[in-house]
Formats: C-alpha cells, structure tokens, sequence
C-alpha cells in the first residue's frame, strides 16, 4: 500500500527541497522504492539530483501530453525515482484552472504508478495556490518543515487552515504526518524558544527528530548528491536516516 | 524624485523581507521618507513591524476598494511608513487577472502617493508569478537579496529573464539596482565560492556591502522592531546601514 506525503509549507526557504531529496534518499537507502516528484516550478529537486529536466516533466503530465510513466527518470540510488519539473509548471497553475476536475490531476496520475513504490514524496513550492493545492489533493498526509525562526512558526496558522480546507473539500483522509523542525541550531535562544513553543502547540504532532543546521546539506545538492551519499557521517545525514526509521517506526 | 525598488527572487527564504524591513529602517533613520508595501499574501512584512494587517490591505487598493492612502499605516519610526497585506491578497492574483491593465493597477496606485517619499520598497512574494509582476513594473529598480547557497544562485537565471520580459513588455526603465549577498557565513567554504561565482558572473552589479547570517536579524521580528532598533551594534544592523549609505551615494 503507497503512502503519499506531501511535503509543504508556503513560507519560502524552510528546508522543503532539502527534506524532499534527503528523506527519500534515506527511505530508498533502507530499502524502500520511493518516487520523488518535483511540484515545484523551480525544479530544485531534480537539479539537486544532477538531473536535467528536458520535458517530460510534471506539466506535460498535468495537462495531459505525457503519462507520468514517461517522465519517470532513475537517479543515482536504486530505489529512489524523480519526475522532475521546470519553468513550464507555472504555466499548468494558468492552464488547468476552471478545466473541470483540475485538482485531483495529480491525484489520478500518481494512481497509474502507485503500485511500484512504497513511498511517494511530493515537494511543494512556497506557496498556498493550485499547485500546492493538487499535491495535498493527491497526499495522503502532510509532513510539515519548519525553520525554528519567528517568520515561519507564524505562517503555520494559515497552513494548517489550508490543509484543513483541502480534507473537507477534495480529501477528507489527508492529515499531517507531522511538523518537522529544521535548520535547528542549539547556540541560539531563539531556536530553542521556537521549538519549545511548537511542541506546546502542537504537541503530539512534533517529530522527535530534529535536522540541525549542518553546512553539508547546503553543499550536497551543488554536486547533485543527496546527503547520505556525499557526507554519509554528517550530521544532516544522521538526521535524515532517523527521520526515516521514526517514520517507518510510527504510525506517520 | 521618488524611486521605487523592488525586492524581489522567487527563491524561498533569501532575506527578502528582512531587506525590505531593515533596508527601509536603515533609509528611514538617514531621514529619507520612506514607503514599504508588501506585496506578499504571506504579509510578513508588516508582522515583522509589529503591525496587524486588519483591512484595508493591498488587496483592497488593487481590486479598487481604498486608495492607497487609506492603506498607508505610521510605524515605529518617523520617517518609514508600510502598506500591510494578508491572505486575502492571493485573492487579488485571481481576480485582477484578465481584467484590462491589471499588470499595472500596482503602479497606477502607488502614483496617487509618489510625492510624499523618497524611495518605496516593494516586499515581493517567493514566485513569479502576477504579484510580483505587479511590483516589477511599478519599480524603477529590483534589488536582488541572494543568499549565497547553491539552489539560490541556480534561480537567478530565471529571475533575469522575467525581469527582462518586464522590460520588454511592460516597463522600459526597469533595471536591476543590484544583486545583495545575504545570510553570507565566511565559516564556510560554500558562501565564498557562491559569492565569487555571483562577482565573476555579475561584476559590477553586485553590492559592496554583504550581509554576514547574525541571529539578531532573525530575532528582530519576533520583537516587532527592525534591526536597528533592536540591536543596533549587531552586525546585521551596521550591514542595512552600510547597504542604505551606498545606495544613496551610487548611482542606484
Ligand atoms: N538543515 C540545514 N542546514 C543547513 N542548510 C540547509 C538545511 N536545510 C536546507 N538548507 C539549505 O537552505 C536553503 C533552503 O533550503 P530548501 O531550498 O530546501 O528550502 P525550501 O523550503 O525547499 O525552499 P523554497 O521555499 O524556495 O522551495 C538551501 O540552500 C538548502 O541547501
Ligand atoms: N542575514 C541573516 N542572518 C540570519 N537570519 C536571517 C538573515 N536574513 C534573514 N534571516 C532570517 O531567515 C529567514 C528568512 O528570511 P526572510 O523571511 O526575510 O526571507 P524571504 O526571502 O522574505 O522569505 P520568503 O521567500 O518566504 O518571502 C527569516 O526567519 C529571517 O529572520
Ligand atoms: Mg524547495
Ligand atoms: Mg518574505
């Protein structure tokens, strides 16, 4: 049985693409078959992977010029697949709206494949619109990063209504996995103030593992490695291998 | 003669509100009248200043409800005053869209209110979309906060085409005042090789002034102050002070 996770949050820069790349290396690297699908028009989860995205990408599929088997490529670990996406997408976010169904576009072309992966990871861009909006249509549950910082812990009021609107409208099974707090750095108080105050909050919902701010996942990607396989002892990579196993562990 | 800068990358979490916020001070504290409008549903621009966007918001001024002026709040300081926004402004990039001129309904409000200021500021959401299209072609000028890691400088590319097809199509005089390196570690190797790729590639438009990663910049908001009046001795605030002086003595 896939489980399909979306991995969102519209404040911008909060560890999304970094998560997306690493947990799925990670689930792969414990052998899990994982696909890895770049919603995001940036395109920064292939190109974290060294991997050129030439069409076919997400928006051929989403408007119906490819299945999303053909744009299915391999990366460099056996068990983990990427449908890339580009510039392009932004135009399907235009394109689709108002055609009859559009959001569950994602949803019904992710049922082609579903039955070779054990996980699918969806990376969302930063932002609350159509595109973001067909990933948690499709999801199954939402893992949530957020930067231990003011800016993003207030920005988690009006995800969480977002998602709230999604289950009562188009998925009413989608829940959130989980909040993971990222780029956690203990020197400073205003980490550790943040973390505490989203585990008051949010208590239950809080992954125990926590991805410290580690420079190895900022050089990993300029060299299209995940993380696991350019600095397998770091910190970051640590990180993300028990992420996996917590998730693999736990209900999420 | 009023300038109007926008702040923009649709990279996620590059510093553009806090350039908005503490480049804004900065100028402020220089006795220059400024004007901050954010143009981000995320509204963290006003947050950051303590502000609450209780209505009338952008949204309001771009649909046609208020003017701007009616918009306009007084912070904390004398001389830098902010256009709020909310969650409601996502509504704004569906409606305006199609209807005659939305391109420029930014720029044509922002003329009622020229008079009054030396620079406006132009706080863009992570995306390229109309918002930030809005705000390009109301501007003279886009500053470009780049953090120095690698999905960042990746997205630069794209961002300069969209600002020439501004050009090209909407606003002739548009120009990119320059490229600002921020969150800059010199710990770190990939902060100096990103920050020596970004000079070689764009000499002569990249700002003398670097702003280094200080916590206290990331502190400020939650405080609702700028930087400057937060911790003035802080590196962060000598760096907005030093960014604002070169701005007023260049050509920029
Ligand atoms: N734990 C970490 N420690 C250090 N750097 C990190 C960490 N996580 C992510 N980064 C770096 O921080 C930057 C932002 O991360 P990333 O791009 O993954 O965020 P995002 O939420 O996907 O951004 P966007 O909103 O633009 O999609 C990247 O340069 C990334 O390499
Ligand atoms: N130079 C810096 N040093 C340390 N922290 C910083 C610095 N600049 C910004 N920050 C913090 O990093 C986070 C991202 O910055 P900010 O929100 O200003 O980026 P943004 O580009 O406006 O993000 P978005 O794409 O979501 O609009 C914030 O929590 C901010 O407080
Ligand atoms: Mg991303
Ligand atoms: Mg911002």
């Amino acid at each position: 049985m896939v489980r399909t996770i979306a991995i969102a949050n519209q404040k911008g820069g909060v560890g999304k693409t970094t998560t997306a790349i690493n947990l799925g290396a990670a689930l792969a690297a414990l052998e899990r078959r994982v696909l890895l699908v770049d919603c995001d028009a940036q395109g920064n989860a292939a190109r974290g992977l060294g991997i050129d995205p030439e069409p076919p990408t997400l928006y051929e599929v989403l408007i119906g010029e490819a299945t999303l088997n053909q744009a299915v490529r391999p990366t460099l670990m056996a068990c983990l697949e990427i449908v890339p996406s580009s510039r392009t997408l932004v135009g399907a976010e235009v394109e689709f709206v108002g055609l009859d169904g559009w959001q569950r576009r994602l949803r019904s072309a992710l049922e082609h494949v579903a039955g070779r992966y054990d996980t699918i990871l969806l990376d969302c861009p930063p932002s609350l619109g159509h595109l973001t909006v067909n990933a948690l249509a499709a999801a199954d549950g939402v893992l949530v990063p957020l930067q231990c910082e003011y800016f993003a812990l207030e920005g988690i009021k009006e995800l969480l209504q977002t998602i709230q609107r999604v289950q009562q409208n188009l998925n009413p099974e989608l829940h959130v996995t989980g909040i993971l707090l990222t780029m956690y750095d203990e020197r400073t108080n205003l980490a550790r103030d943040v973390a505490r105050e989203v585990r008051t909050h949010f208590s239950g919902q809080v992954y125990d593992t926590i991805v410290p701010r580690n420079v190895r996942l900022a050089e990993a990607p300029s060299h299209g490695l995940p993380v696991l396989n350019y600095d397998i002892r770091s910190r970051g990579a640590q990180a993300y291998l028990a992420l996996a196993r917590e998730m693999l562990a736990g209900a999420v």
